[in-house]
């Protein structure tokens, strides 16, 4: 048997280090840490590269201090929208799903659409019912909106206003 | 955005890539983590890549699969090839962009020109390594 190795990453920005203070990081590098651990348990145990990304993704989608499923950004109209795909680079094959507002793990449904579906690509309503055919898990809305990311939108709605209005006399 | 790549004992790489977006983006805005060679991309010859920054930016320059050529037809190592494709095309598309990837081989490279890049990595038994700054 080979070596392994699994790389997962949170995003990446660029900001003032003050808006990420220690106990925020400390967060951060927990949520990292379980995610790596979730994929390389796998890979340690014999497991395949596509399970192994697979779960630490889905555990990063779980966490709402990621930017993906719980905790997304919301979009202009105060909705969340996700999107995910996963790749197997032995068969070539690949899954990708966009346009999502109730599915919990897109990335999961991106595998399902890779393994069970004749298309390669799903957007929107019709990704949604087949997640629902699949027998995914899908959430209310408000399980993928946080508060922070609220905020966020918040401020974006009231200085885009503050914009358009000081277009006028 | 969020992406994981790995190589498995038997030598098979995988890439996956998942994200919410940009905050105050239009309804049906669809971005790079869901194209593949754009977001991610996985093949056993070359690499795994997966990316995370500015999508508008990863889908036009194709980002993932820039580090696939740069290694396929370039022979570059992955950090190099991983480094390239971070700074091509700057000058005219610009943004954030950070990627991680791994050859067949367990070669590993993460990359950015952000200062933050939340990111870990585990090579066979050893310990992990998390950073949520690039610099670390």
């Amino acid at each position: 048997m080979g070596k392994y190795v699994i790389i997962i990453h949170g995003g990446a920005v660029n900001t003032d280090p003050g808006t990420i203070p220690p106990e925020k990081e400390e967060q951060l590098k927990k949520g990292l840490h379980n995610a790596l651990t979730a994929g390389w348990e796998i890979l340690q145990r014999g497991g395949t590269a596509l399970d192994a990304v697979e779960a630490a993704v889905m555990s990063l989608e779980d966490n709402e201090l990621f930017n993906a499923g719980r905790g997304a950004m919301f979009n202009l109209n105060g909705e969340v929208e996700t999107e995910a795909s996963i790749i197997d680079g032995l068969t070539l094959r690949g899954g990708a799903v966009s346009g999502l507002k109730l599915v919990k793990n897109p990335v999961r449904l991106a595998r399902l659409v890779m393994e069970k579906c004749k298309h390669t690509f799903l957007t929107a309503e019709g990704a949604q019912e087949f997640a629902l055919a699949q027998g995914l898990t899908l959430q209310d809305p408000s399980y993928f909106k946080t508060e922070e990311q609220r905020q966020e939108w918040l401020d974006i709605i009231q200085e885009a206003r503050a914009e358009h209005a000081n277009k006028h006399d | 955005t969020v992406g994981a790549v790995a190589l498995d004992q038997h030598g098979n790489v995988a890439a996956a890539t998942s994200t919410g977006g940009i905050e105050g983006k239009l309804r049906g805005r669809v971005g790079d983590s869901c194209i593949f060679g754009g977001g991610a991309l996985a093949n056993n010859e070359v690499c795994a890549a997966s990316c995370t920054g500015d999508g508008e930016i990863i889908m036009l320059a194709s980002l993932a699969h820039e580090v696939y050529a740069l290694r396929k037809y370039r022979k570059l190592s992955i950090t190099k090839a991983t480094r390239a494709a971070i700074e091509m095309y700057a000058d005219k598309l610009q943004g954030d962009r950070g990627i991680i990837a791994l050859d067949p081989a367990g070669n590993l490279a993460i990359d950015s020109n952000t200062n933050v890049m939340r990111c870990a990595y585990r090579v066979d038994e050893d310990a992990p390594f998390v950073t949520v700054w690039k610099a670390e």
